[in-house]
């Protein structure tokens, strides 16, 4: 499998929405 | 220089290393927010405490223990069939039922009891369990804060053993009424305790009455100073599914660019206006995991050419918390590199770091320019990374391109 890592995820507002099933990115969330 | 071109970025390089002081401003989203930090950075409240923090090297080699622990967790959870001639090699699965924590990396402060008291603990969405060091401790590591004591707490509960929580516990055992659990980590590390409840406090007007979690009293292995572990994996016992009730199923954080900033974990948030969204995929085997679909990846704005095949048959992308470095299949890393390194043959190339096998040298140069990576998921959503995400710097002289290879996938 492949592994999206922390670092990838540095500065993004990374949104579980588990309700609807989806993950999230969103630019410049920190 | 390309300063105004969306392609690529163009950066100072004094600005590739952290400032060794901390120089966070408050980050977080909301009120019930908790603020996260890295641990060995100078935000943390373990950095003054600390034994020194890990070397670069260390940290991708605990890396890689902790993706080799994904890939023996997801491969064990998928074996149906114990292959004979395997076996009469003296070839096994390991008995580890948990990943490796690898550095543990980002860690928030929680409040737990009453009157409250803080505690820093990690983070990690491929773990469900939480758990803090608890007192009377059998066997505990030193950690940052006084241990949990329960008598000191008007709201601390066990939880019995016939309560739902611990017959839906893998590793719930009972003894003398009181629910045991174990968690056991794939780099060896252990925590053994109670299963109990008390108030979780998230900030001043954020509380969450009942919240179960470990009471640890025999914990060894590669915790650092944290005071524990609180898991946001899938399961019904993480942080996030306990959190929902109150705040709303899911969750949402941002890590700070530089381990001297701080970012912010919120439970049950709105998601930010400008998200951008793909499927979160389920995979029944491994419960715990947070599945997506990555379908794609471009390097200053051209997508690199990867059959879409390579990523369908990898057996799909985790997103995980506590991974460094992400993972591709090799062909896909292949061409990455490949693409990025076409770009980048005005720096001079410097040695491998570890599993980072692509690295420049940017010493004599105040700026530089790299090409943007962005990563590119099912259903359109398009993930263009911040520069902190594309490089990882150890100093100015060795700054690698921060993915690797999965290796032989065929081993």
């Amino acid at each position: 499998i492949a592994i999206l890592g922390n670092t990838q995820q540095k500065t993004f507002a990374v949104a579980y929405d588990v309700a609807n099933q989806r993950i999230g990115f969103g630019a410049n969330g920190c | 220089a390309r300063t105004n071109d969306p392609n690529w970025h163009v950066f100072r390089v004094s600005s590739l290393l952290p400032s060794p002081a901390c120089t966070a401003s408050k980050a977080t989203s909301n009120s019930s927010a908790l603020s996260v930090v890295h641990q060995h950075g100078p935000c943390s409240p373990l950095h003054a405490r600390r034994g020194g923090a890990p070397s670069h090297v260390e940290i991708l080699e605990r890396d890689q223990a902790r993706v080799n622990s994904i890939h023996r967790k997801v491969a064990a959870a998928g074996a149906s069939v114990v292959d004979p001639a395997r076996a009469s090699k003296g070839v096994s699965l390991p008995a580890q039922r948990g990943i490796s924590l690898g550095t543990g990396n980002y860690i928030v402060s929680v409040g737990l009891g009453t009157p409250a008291k803080q505690y820093s603990v990690v983070f990690d969405t491929g773990s469900d369990l939480s758990w803090v060091q608890c007192t009377p401790c059998s066997d505990c590591y030193q950690q940052n804060d006084p241990l949990f004591d329960p008598a000191q707490s008007s709201t601390y509960a066990a939880v019995p053993c016939g309560a739902q929580e611990c017959q839906e516990l893998d590793s719930g055992t009972c003894s003398s009424n009181k629910c045991r659990y174990e968690v056991a980590y794939g780099d060896q590390s252990q925590t053994d305790g109670n299963l109990v409840r008390d108030t979780l406090t998230l900030s001043a007007s954020a509380k969450l009455p009942g919240f179960v979690f470990g009471c640890g009293d025999s914990n060894t292995g590669l915790f650092g100073q944290a005071d524990g572990l609180f898991g946001l994996g899938r399961e019904k016992v993480s942080l996030a599914s306990q959190g929902a009730p109150n705040y709303g199923p899911g969750f949402t954080y941002c890590l700070p660019s530089s381990s001297s900033g701080n970012g912010y974990l919120s439970l049950g948030d709105a998601a930010p206006a400008n998200a951008q969204f793909t499927a979160m995929v389920t995979n029944s085997d491994n419960p715990s995991f947070y599945y997506l679909n990555l379908v794609g990846i471009k390097v200053g704005g051209r997508e690199i050419r990867v059959p879409t095949t390579v990523f369908s048959t990898a057996g799909g992308t985790v997103i995980d918390s506590g991974t460094v470095i992400t993972r591709l299949p090799p062909r896909a890393y292949a061409a990455l590199r490949s693409a990025f390194a076409r770009y980048m043959g005005q720096y001079k190339k410097a040695p491998a770091l570890s599993i980072l096998d692509t690295c420049y040298d940017f010493t004599g140069h105040a700026t530089a320019q790299i090409p943007k990576v962005a990563l590119l998921f099912e259903g359109g959503a398009t993930m263009s990374l911040d520069f902190t995400g594309v490089l990882y710097v150890s100093q100015v002289s060795q700054a690698c391109l921060a993915f690797a290879s999965n290796g032989d996938d065929t081993s």
